[in-house]
């Protein structure tokens, strides 16, 4: 474990007077390490390191922990913040006719999966939600949202025989408008963010349809590509927030950290399970913890 | 061009590092092939060439050879297992193809009784292949399904059965338990089956993938590894880390989601890309 690690790099040292800087060097290599091994984007590590660094040359060394401990306090309280700070971001969605919130991301990430969770959630905090499958490209991707639809009593529209998805998509907005659905949960197919054809499909549907929430879906193992990947997403089509997915296995999510601080935008929902209930809000402590651990 | 008997400059190493690490070939691996190019040139193994093509070499040496699937077995078993969303059904649909070419009968299995319309989607690619499909119920025990693919496989003279699993984590004790069933089952409908059993990776996977492999290998033998989504931009590079810690060979790369896309592996033209 790091701490252990850290621990051990620091055995000669006694609670008396500051950290030096070699010290804090030493302590820091380790560190690196384990933000590199834990998939934090290389660039972002180190200037992340760097700032870590700054901060605390001419820190006291504290009598009550050792330190390898106050090393590992410094890094997290800022890995935190770097996250999103104390507490929970909530997701702000504003009243529309209807409400359209829009996921995207690469393939096999946990689009699909994800809007049956979104909408379970949304009904929960009183929406009245239907989804609607933009996926005209992947074999069963209909029937799939189908499915997860029928599982959860929420509606859901598929496009007609050679439909678009742009016409699909106003077509459910004029049946949301009739029916009385307030939210409309957009399934898109996944693409890969240096596809320009599948971009500007993305692109058009977000100019066409304005939606008040585009999230990117992203899987917690993916490696020192999610920098690439958010950052072209949230150029050509615009992101509010990240869902985060599969926490539920042992992967230790560093893209978290590398799109929050490349990106800018919040990280509001993680994925923990196969089921539709399996979703929760990001808690950035939790997320540093796990990325330290 | 590196002088016989020095160092690797303090440029090179970051060079390499920035390289492998941005591949997700992962920090601790970095820095034991750092530490052997260094202890090759010291001892002058290594007279000349710049960094880059002394790791390409190296790393196309790590990479050793490709599994190439040899169907002797009649049926020849394939199993495909990894976690959720690598891209397995799809792979299935691409390998189908390639075997349907190469003059074999084709039998699918469709293993993901479990999630919402995967046999549905494999039946897709049965059809588009030309390619014949056993299914089973909704939530039926994946192991009979497959037991009973295999079954047909060798009384229909199939030469290939090929069988979808559920994307599974790896650390679901009771999923990788369900894996182990399937493997034990399958080997009482065809003596010596599964034959092949092939790991399926993302090639935006970082470190993780590591231990994916590591606990699919230790609970069912693997005999080959396939990265999807090399069209993207990952690199796979968490393949080196495994071929070197396990030692299973990569079989072949997923490069889109159509029918063709699909590249028999080459250790050469995968480091090259890997380096640009
Ligand atoms: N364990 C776990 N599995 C998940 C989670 N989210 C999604 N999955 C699984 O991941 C796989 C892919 O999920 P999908 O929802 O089909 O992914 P997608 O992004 O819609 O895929 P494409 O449409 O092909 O791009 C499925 O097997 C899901 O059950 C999660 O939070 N935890
Ligand atoms: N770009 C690209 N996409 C791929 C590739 N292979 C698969 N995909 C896509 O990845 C997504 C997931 O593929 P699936 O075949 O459903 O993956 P899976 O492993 O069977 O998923 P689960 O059964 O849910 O675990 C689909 O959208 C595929 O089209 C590839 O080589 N390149
Ligand atoms: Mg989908
Ligand atoms: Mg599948």
């Amino acid at each position: 474990q790091l701490t252990e690690r850290l621990n051990q790099a620091f055995k000669s040292l006694t609670g008396r007077g500051k950290l030096s800087e070699k010290n804090i060097a030493d302590g820091l290599r380790e560190v690196r390490r384990a933000l590199l091994e834990a998939d934090v984007n290389f660039k972002v590590v180190k200037s992340f390191i760097e700032s870590v660094q700054q901060e605390a040359v001419g820190e006291k060394v504290m009598k009550s922990i050792t330190p390898g401990q106050q090393i590992i306090k410094i890094v997290h309280d800022k890995l935190v913040d770097l996250l999103g700070g104390r507490g929970v971001q909530s997701i702000k969605l504003p009243k529309a006719n209807p409400t359209i919130v829009m996921l995207v991301g690469l393939q096999g990430s946990g689009k699909t999966t994800h809007a049956a969770k979104l909408a379970v959630w949304l009904r929960e905090r009183k929406w009245n939600p239907a989804m609607v499958a933009l996926d005209v490209y992947r074999p069963a991707a209909a029937q799939q949202l189908q499915i997860l639809g029928n599982q959860i009593s929420v509606p859901v529209i598929v496009p007609q025989m050679l439909e678009t998805p742009l016409s699909c998509a106003n077509r459910s907005i004029a049946e949301a408008q009739m029916k009385g659905y307030d939210i409309l949960i957009l399934d898109t197919a996944g693409r890969l963010q240096i596809d320009d054809e599948m971009m500007r499909e993305l692109e058009e549907l977000q100019l066409r349809l304005r939606p008040q929430c585009v999230f990117l879906v992203v899987d917690a193992m993916t490696g020192q590509t999610a920098v690439e990947v958010g950052q072209e997403f949230a150029r050509r089509v615009g992101i509010d927030g990240f869902i985060l997915t599969k926490l539920d296995g042992d992967a230790k999510g560093g893209a978290a950290l590398s799109l929050r601080a490349v990106v800018g935008k919040p990280i509001l929902f993680i994925g923990t399970g196969e089921k539709t209930d399996a979703i929760e809000p990001f808690y950035p402590d939790r997320m540093a913890n796990r990325i330290l651990g | 061009a590196l002088p016989f008997g020095k160092k690797l400059t303090r440029e090179d190493i970051e060079l390499v590092e920035e390289i492998l690490i941005g591949a997700d070939v992962g920090v601790i691996t970095t820095e034991e092939i750092i530490e052997e190019l260094n202890e090759a040139v010291k001892n002058g193994e290594i007279t000349g060439g710049d960094a880059i093509s002394i790791l390409e070499e190296r790393l196309i040496d790590e990479l050793g050879e490709p599994l190439r699937i040899d169907v002797r077995a009649k049926p020849h078993i394939i199993l495909v297992v990894g976690v959720n969303g690598t891209g397995k059904t799809t792979t299935i649909g691409k390998l189908a193809h390639r075997f349907k070419n190469d003059g074999k009968k084709v039998l699918l299995a469709a293993g993901d009784t479990f999630r919402a319309a995967a046999s549905e989607q494999l039946a897709v690619w049965a059809e588009r292949v030309g390619v014949d499909m056993v299914m089973g119920q909704h939530s039926s025990d994946p192991a009979a399904v497959i037991f009973d693919a295999a079954k047909k496989a060798g009384a229909k003279d199939y030469d290939v059965l090929i069988a979808d699993t559920a994307g599974r984590l790896h650390t679901k004790k009771n999923l990788m338990e369900e894996l182990k069933k399937i493997v034990r089952v399958v080997g009482k409908a065809v003596e010596g089956a599964p034959h092949d059993t092939l790991l399926v990776i993302d090639a935006t996977t970082g470190q993780n993938g590591l231990a994916q492999a590591e606990v699919f290998h230790s609970a069912i033998k693997l005999t080959g590894i396939i990265i999807t989504k090399l069209d993207g931009t990952g690199k796979g590079g968490i393949a080196i880390a495994i071929r070197r810690k396990l030692g299973v060979p990569i079989c072949a790369i997923g490069t889109g989601e159509k029918i063709d896309d699909f590249v028999d592996f080459s250790p050469q033209d995968y480091v090259k890309a890997m380096l640009e």
